[in-house]
């Protein structure tokens, strides 16, 4: 058996000028989580890094480089599972972390929950000492960019949605 | 979205998922990423499995518990991946992507939609793409 890592980024339609820095993120994450693993790391540990990088990577739609709600401002969900023990932890609609992953495992590592939402998940990210970041921090030009133009007069925002991939 | 899937020295297999969301989405939408079975499953006796797409339709078919079903029938990490997704697009009309393992190092990057940008790392060798059909590998 031979330790492996697999990454993956969105399956919506990539444009083409980023085509290039969304193929060298995911082999960068996956470089990553693949030395933990070669080091004899744990297979959390390795898929929790890989995530938090492509998380800090503003070309794809998770942490930093998320996409905007209606209202321009950053919803994130993440979750991790572990298959030796069916641990596993959530959050949802959380605000302003860098690496809604991390937190996900702090749900899974030091709750007896599995899933923690919107202000609540916010309250145990401050319980644990995990920082906010300004809601800025997390918000791209493109990201901008793409949400000014669903707005725009005319479209029908639900029905914008339909074909967009989360 | 992003997410990962790994098998460590151990056979242990864990995921990981993360999201910012559907574009202009309602305040408070939550989608299937953090849906345990949906965005993701883990179990050391079959595999582990990561998803992206259309969340609304993942979570209707709970596409990574899905996956893993069809694994323990027997399917390999591929099959069982390529039938996960063409039943959610046949049923409920969603398009997605998978990665996938099992205990055993196997692994898969499928998608039904026409991109998802991936890579896999093992043997000290990168396999990455992003278009349907498309493989690179180099060393690490």
């Amino acid at each position: 058996m031979f330790p492996v890592v697999v990454v993956h980024g969105g399956s919506d339609m990539v444009p083409k000028e980023r085509s290039e820095n969304s193929k060298l993120g995911v082999c960068s994450a996956a470089r990553a989580g693949y030395a933990i693993l070669r080091a004899g790391g744990s297979s959390m540990d390795a898929v929790v890094e890989a995530v938090s990088q492509l998380e800090n990577n503003p070309y794809f739609n998770a942490g930093c480089g998320s996409v905007l709600n209606i209202r321009g401002e950053v919803e994130m969900d993440a979750i991790v599972m572990d298959g030796k023990t069916l641990g596993s932890g959530a959050v949802s609609a959380v605000r302003n972390i860098a690496n809604p992953i991390q937190l996900a495992r702090l749900v899974m590592d030091k709750t007896s929950h599995v899933c923690l939402t919107a202000k609540g998940a916010n309250q145990f990210a401050r319980s644990m000492g995990v920082a906010e970041v300004p809601p800025e921090s997390l918000i791209t030009e493109y990201a901008r960019m793409r949400w000014t133009k669903n707005l725009a007069p005319g479209t029908d925002t639900g029905e914008s949605q339909m074909g967009k991939m989360g | 979205t992003v997410g990962a899937v790994a098998v460590d020295s151990e056979g242990n297999v864990a995921c990981a998922t993360s999201t910012g969301g559907l574009v202009n989405k309602m305040e408070g939408r939550v989608g299937d990423t953090s849906c345990i079975g949906s965005g993701g499953y883990a179990d050391n006796q079959v595999g582990a499995v990561s998803t992206t797409g259309h969340g609304e339709a993942i979570m209707k078919v709970t596409l990574a518990r899905l996956i893993l079903f069809h694994m323990e029938q027997g399917q390999s990490v591929e099959a069982a991946s390529d039938l996960g997704l063409a039943y959610m697009e046949s049923r409920v009309g969603g398009l997605g992507g998978v990665v996938t393992v099992d205990p055993q190092g196997h692994w898969a990057a499928r998608f039904s939609s026409s991109q998802m940008a991936w890579a896999a790392a093992q043997k000290d060798t990168l396999h990455y793409g992003l278009l349907t059909g498309e493989e690179f590998t180099q060393s690490i």
